[in-house]
């Protein structure tokens, strides 16, 4: 028998509902189970296959194909850019960003990379101190200016003093900023002209929902991302931001964020999310 | 746009006086994509479409209402069931503790709060009980510095629930003290058991749990956990100057058993207001 659209739409309304409790924003859930249904109409229905069956395959091919990584991983991007490497961390409020930069300081510098800090956030009270704090303990040295300075000139510092050393990599801190604020998103396309960063990274959190794929959107437009630090997944969140972010910007998901320790930096891999996903 | 498509199907309603099964389902499915997109937990949004479904087949259409105004007052009732009472803050001397998730605004919040009731005549004070994230101290005490909160913290000393203990001692002549503390979350046993012990020692009056307007549906299990660990008397709702909507926000009162306080609007002192009902829920239903 062919598969007909009444036959789909229970199994595909179940699977709109896994989706969002799985935190996968409404319009990336609506999007995705469009193209599986669009997929399956038609399809001859083989003798015995339970439906649902064929539509969980169908969806777990197009979620694949939303989130996998066809380009480089950021270690191999690390490796074959020239040198100073300049990585500009950027999002909304909270996320985990400084903290995100002390992790992948912590990684390169197991690798074998030198590494200098960039205190690119002049704006919110205890932001020098809290990426000195990391500094210290990493053992890497911290480029900053006063509270209230220019952000794009702290930056700017920090790669003339890569150059001049010899250093691999410079890591940019930035403020946290509301997609929505115009003169601070303006003040970030400021930074990434003067400072032309090699790699824009994203940094969202798990935890976010539907607003995820608003901001992600935003910010991509705003400056540009080459792709996203997802955080806070070991709050047990269920991934579906990731899907969210990946469909929206069609860029990768480097690394999860999974604790507040220099060594909860995993590497984002396409099988362990649709396990989480799919169960 | 949501909020477009909404009013459409609305405007469609207007010129009915009473509401067919096909109409209220159309209604419905907009209702339940507007929660949806606003991050309003799956089965809230399935349970609370299906009572609005219910009623608006069911109920009579007032004499002079149209059918759009008669599912727009079900919409509006079934949401201040949940949402509709604002926390009593009382003007008085009193303990108040700030507990959530990592991020969620908790040390922003903390200055806000105090800042407000300052403003109301009462003798503030701050003490700060992260002892765990690099620089809270210097984030909270900068903050108190500028505004002129009077600030209690102690730098080198890791250990949260001293802290608090020396505080309330050293900031006895304080009215209003209030306690920011370290974020966590439901999976992290040790920081829930401190949390428990600094709500030991502080007997606070106020346990508000400080919420991102962007949480997603982890909200639930999240509040859950807070309210069963030291019960929250009030919700604080963060970051809602962006474009979330804070539907997570009907989770942690329905879980907490208590209801919304206050709302942050932005990052400066002034960015708290207290809570409103109705302009919040016209905002979640667009
Ligand atoms: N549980 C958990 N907490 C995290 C993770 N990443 C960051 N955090 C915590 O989230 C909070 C905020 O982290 P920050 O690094 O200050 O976030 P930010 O984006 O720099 O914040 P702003 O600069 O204020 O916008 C801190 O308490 C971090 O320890 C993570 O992967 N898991
Ligand atoms: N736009 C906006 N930003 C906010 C609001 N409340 C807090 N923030 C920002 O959100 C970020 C995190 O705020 P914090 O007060 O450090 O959050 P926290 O809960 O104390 O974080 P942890 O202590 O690490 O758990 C900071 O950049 C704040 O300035 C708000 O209402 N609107
Ligand atoms: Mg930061
Ligand atoms: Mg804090």
């Amino acid at each position: 028998s062919i598969l007909n659209e009444k036959d789909l739409e229970e199994p595909l309304w179940n699977l709109e509902l896994a989706l969002m409790e799985g935190n996968v924003a409404l319009l990336v859930v609506e999007a995705i189970v469009s193209s599986v249904k669009s997929n399956l109409i038609g399809r001859k229905k083989k003798l015995l296959a339970h439906t649902d069956e064929i539509v969980e395959d169908v969806l777990y091919e197009s979620i694949k194909n939303v989130i996998k990584n066809d380009g480089l991983s950021f270690d191999e991007i690390i490796e074959k850019s020239d040198k100073p490497v300049v990585i500009l961390f950027v999002g909304v409020n909270g996320t985990g960003k400084t903290t995100t930069i002390a992790k992948v300081a912590k990684r390169l510098k197991d690798k074998g990379y030198s590494v200098v800090l960039a205190s690119g956030d002049t704006y919110r009270t205890g932001a020098l101190e809290q990426l000195e704090i990391h500094g210290e303990r990493l053992g890497l040295k911290v480029i900053k200016h006063q509270y209230g300075s220019d952000p794009s000139a702290v930056i700017y510092d920090a790669i003339e003093h890569a150059k001049a050393r010899g250093i691999d990599v410079v890591l940019a801190d930035t403020a946290g900023r509301m997609h929505t604020n115009s003169n601070l998103m303006r003040e970030l396309q400021k930074i990434k002209r003067i400072n032309s960063p090699d790699l824009t990274i994203f940094v969202d959190e798990a935890i976010a929902g539907n607003d995820a794929l608003e901001r992600a959107k935003l910010f991509d437009e705003a400056i540009g991302l080459d792709g996203t630090i997802l955080t806070k997944l070991d709050t047990d969140a269920k991934g579906g931001t990731a899907i969210s972010i990946s469909y929206i910007t069609g860029k990768p998901i480097f690394f999860f964020g999974t604790g507040q320790s220099y060594d909860d930096l995993i590497i984002f891999q396409e099988d362990w999310l649709l396990n989480k996903i799919f169960g | 746009n949501l909020g477009n498509s909404l009013k459409e199907t609305f405007n469609k309603l207007a010129r009915l006086n009473k509401i067919d099964k096909k109409i209220a389902e159309e209604i419905i499915k907009d209702v339940q994509r507007a929660l949806l997109q606003a991050d309003v937990n799956v089965k809230l949004v399935m349970k609370l479409s299906e009572n609005i479904k219910k009623r608006a087949l069911k109920e009579e259409v007032l004499e002079g209402f149209d059918a759009k105004e008669h599912i727009s007052k079900i919409i509006y009732e079934e949401f201040s069931n949940i949402l509709g009472k604002v926390t009593e803050i009382e003007l008085k001397r009193q303990n108040i503790m700030m507990v959530g998730l990592q991020g969620s605004g908790k040390t922003t919040s903390t200055a806000k709060l105090a800042k407000y009731f300052q403003r109301k005549g009462l003798k503030t004070c701050v003490i700060c009980a992260d002892t765990f994230r690099p620089g809270a101290y210097d984030q909270l005490s900068q903050l108190c510095k500028v505004h002129s909160i009077p600030f209690y913290g102690e730098k080198g000393n890791e250990n949260a629930v001293d802290v608090v203990k020396n505080g309330l001692n050293e900031m006895k002549e304080y009215e209003v003290k209030i306690v920011d503390t370290a974020g966590r979350h439901a999976l992290e046993d040790d920081l829930i058991q401190e949390m428990k012990e600094i709500n030991a020692v502080l007997k606070p009056d106020h346990k508000f749990l400080v919420l991102d307007a962007a949480i997603g549906q982890e909200a639930e299990v999240q509040s859950r956990k807070f309210s069963e660990a030291i019960g929250i008397t009030g919700v604080i709702i963060t970051k809602l100057d962006g474009t979330a909507k804070g539907g997570g926000a009907l989770s942690a009162v329905s879980e907490t058993g208590s209801s919304i306080a206050f709302i942050g609007v932005g990052e400066r002192i002034d960015d708290l207001e207290k809570f409103d009902p109705d302009s919040f829920i016209s905002k979640l239903v667009g």
